[in-house]
């Protein structure tokens, strides 16, 4: 973990007077190793290396200040500033009803998290729609129907009609019936399925959603990298939403998936029941990938 | 790829190196793997990376074979199959795979559905019982999901099934009460079915980091894992963690999940998965 090996790279640069590229070099050893562990994707890892590499020996030596201190200085602020923005808000349209539209790979936690997000906003004083567009796994509509009891929140479903359809006739409904709120619920599907990716694209064009919201599993190893680009290049990601984050996985993904898309993770999943899910503290994060 | 028939040297090891790494075999296993090949090459026992890939290959393909692959059966009475395993790693729709390949193998088959806690998955697992064929046993969500397994158990004996594979809520194995409860599952089926479960399925998620070591770890410790069902490797993801898993806590792979249909399962070939790591 990082923080032992913090030990360890402070203990290099004792006897030390400042930084230099060899003994920077060596400490960075140790980082790549922690970020490997922590599951971030190995071309991130190596740009984040970089970046402190360059960082580290581009400060002015300032007397007094031990080195080992300096680059762990460096090492935590330039993950921090890498995780993105503290508490990304959700975007509000100007006007008529909020799109959001959920999407990523099988398993993910997107149907839970569309409850949960119905659960803060209703909260917050918002009348939503949740959308069953999920037409394909065994009791998908079943299932958000079921959340949508417990919250007592609307649930539109449709049989026999398409995805986009659905979504767009839920949206169309959103409006007759002022809901200011639709949380648009896809199935779990691949990055190189062409034909569900184009699918979900279809969801978009037919929905212009404010938020585009790549839902991903904090456990993810080095294909967190490969999914998202494949999904940020298919749709307009506004941000990402990390679940499962209360299990014991270091979510190195976290870092992955926000340095490929750019995108903020704007809430993260703690849990199965529909309260949990908490706003993005990057230092948190950057924290628990460290170790 | 690395080119073939090219001089091995320094650099295109951490190549290799970081194509291990890239499928998720963890910097452990990259590393303690390379390390064998830095020396193999100091010692000139391979110069080439054409013998750098027979070298790696060969290794991994005897860590990853394994005998004991084939799914147990009960020396009499019904075969015990129970399915554990984190959220969303594809426990319900495996068991739908399972389940179809046992009948049209000629099995009777019954299944379990001892989710009681998650919105529709009992629903879940009845649909997949109606398209496959086969009985299920369910009580309505918020049940004791020992209690279905044990009716289940039941059933299976009264019925004279031959197999019986019980579903089981999606669960970290950061959370100690359902660890116990998933404990407390399996004591109930013992305790009904001598020698059963028989067989004890952990599912993993291919795109699943170094996490799937320590599930396999803390699952491994309060149930008798007898081997592991590899999901979504029809994805990109290589699902390299198993490698760690296997030289690690010792469990064999025994399927791979391929999709989302009941046909969609493979046994695991260590052949394949191997040359897929290096695809
Ligand atoms: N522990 C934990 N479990 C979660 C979290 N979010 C979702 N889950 C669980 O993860 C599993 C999968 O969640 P779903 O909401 O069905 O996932 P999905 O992305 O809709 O799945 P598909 O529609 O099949 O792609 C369920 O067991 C959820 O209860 C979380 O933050 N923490
Ligand atoms: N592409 C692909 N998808 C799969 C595979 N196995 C399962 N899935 C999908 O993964 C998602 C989750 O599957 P489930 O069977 O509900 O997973 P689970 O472990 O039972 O989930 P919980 O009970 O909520 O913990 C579904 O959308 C499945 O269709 C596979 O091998 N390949
Ligand atoms: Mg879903
Ligand atoms: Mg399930």
């Amino acid at each position: 973990s990082l923080s032992a090996s913090f030990q360890n790279l402070a203990r290099r640069f004792q006897g030390k007077d400042k930084l230099t590229e060899d003994n920077v070099q060596e400490a960075l050893r140790d980082v790549r190793m922690a970020l490997l562990e922590a599951d971030v994707q190995l071309g991130v890892a190596r740009d984040f290396i970089q970046r402190v590499k360059d960082a580290a020996l581009g400060q002015a030596v300032v007397k007094g200040v031990d080195p080992g201190q300096m680059i762990i200085k460096v090492i935590s602020d330039e993950l921090a500033k890498l995780m993105g923005p503290e508490a990304a808000p959700l975007v509000r349209a100007e006007r008529g009803p909020t799109v959001i539209l959920m999407a990523g790979l099988q398993g993910a936690g997107k149907t839970t998290t569309c409850g949960k997000l119905a659960n803060r906003l209703k909260k917050e004083g918002r009348k939503v729609l949740m959308v069953a567009a999920d037409l394909q796994r065994p009791a998908a509509v079943d299932q958000l129907q079921v959340l949508g009891r417990d919250l007592e929140v609307a649930v539109h479903a449709e049989k026999g009609v398409a995805p986009p359809e659905v979504c767009a006739r839920a949206v169309d409904r959103a409006k007759r019936e002022n809901f200011d709120t639709v949380i648009l619920d896809t199935a779990g599907r691949l990055h190189i399925d062409d034909a569900l990716m184009t699918e979900v694209a279809e969801v978009a064009r037919r929905t212009s959603p404010h938020e585009v919201l790549l839902v991903c599993d904090a456990m993810t190893g080095q294909d967190a990298v490969t999914s998202a680009k494949a999904f940020d290049e298919r749709l307009p990601l506004t941000g990402v939403i990390l679940t499962k984050l209360d299990g014991d996985a270091r979510g190195g993904a976290a870092l992955s998936v926000k340095a490929v898309t750019g995108k903020p993770i704007k809430f993260v999943g703690q849990g199965e029941k529909l309260d949990k899910l908490d706003v993005f503290y990057p230092q948190r994060m950057a924290e628990r990938i460290l170790g | 790829v690395l080119p073939f028939g090219r001089k091995l040297d320094e650099k295109l090891i951490e190549e290799m190196e970081e194509t291990l790494l890239s499928a998720d075999l963890g910097p452990k296993t990259a590393v303690k793997l390379m390390d064998q090949v830095r020396l193999a090459f100091k010692e000139k026992r391979i110069t080439t990376t054409d013998e750098c890939y027979a070298f790696l290959k060969s290794w991994l393909k005897d860590l990853m074979r394994d005998d004991g692959a084939k799914l147990r059966r009960a020396e009499s009475g019904p075969t015990v199959i129970l399915v554990a395993g984190v959220n969303g790693a594809g426990k319900t729709t495996s068991i739908a795979k399972l389940a179809h390949r046992l009948s049209r193998g000629g099995a009777s088959v019954i299944l379990a559905a001892a989710d009681t806690f998650r919105a529709a998955a009992v629903d879940q697992l009845a649909l997949w019982s109606e398209r496959i064929g086969c009985r299920i046993i369910r009580q309505p969500t918020g049940a004791d999901p020992a209690a279905v397994a044990f009716d289940a158990a039941e059933a299976a004996v009264a019925r004279k099934a031959d197999f019986l594979v019980v579903d089981t809520a999606g669960r970290l194995h950061t959370q100690a009460n359902l660890m116990k409860e998933l404990e407390k599952i399996k004591r109930v089926i013992e305790k009904r079915i001598p020698g059963a479960p028989h067989e004890v399925i952990l599912v993993l998620d291919a795109t699943c980091g170094q996490n799937a070591i320590t599930q396999a770890q803390e699952f491994g410790k309060i149930l008798p894992v007898t081997g592991l069902f590899l999901t979504k490797l029809d994805g990109t993801a290589k699902g390299g963690a198993v490698i760690g898993i296997r030289d690690q806590v010792k469990v064999p792979v025994k399927f791979i999940g391929l999709g989302e249909k009941p046909e969609d399962i493979e046994d695991f070939d260590a052949e394949a998965f191997v040359e897929g790591l290096f695809g």
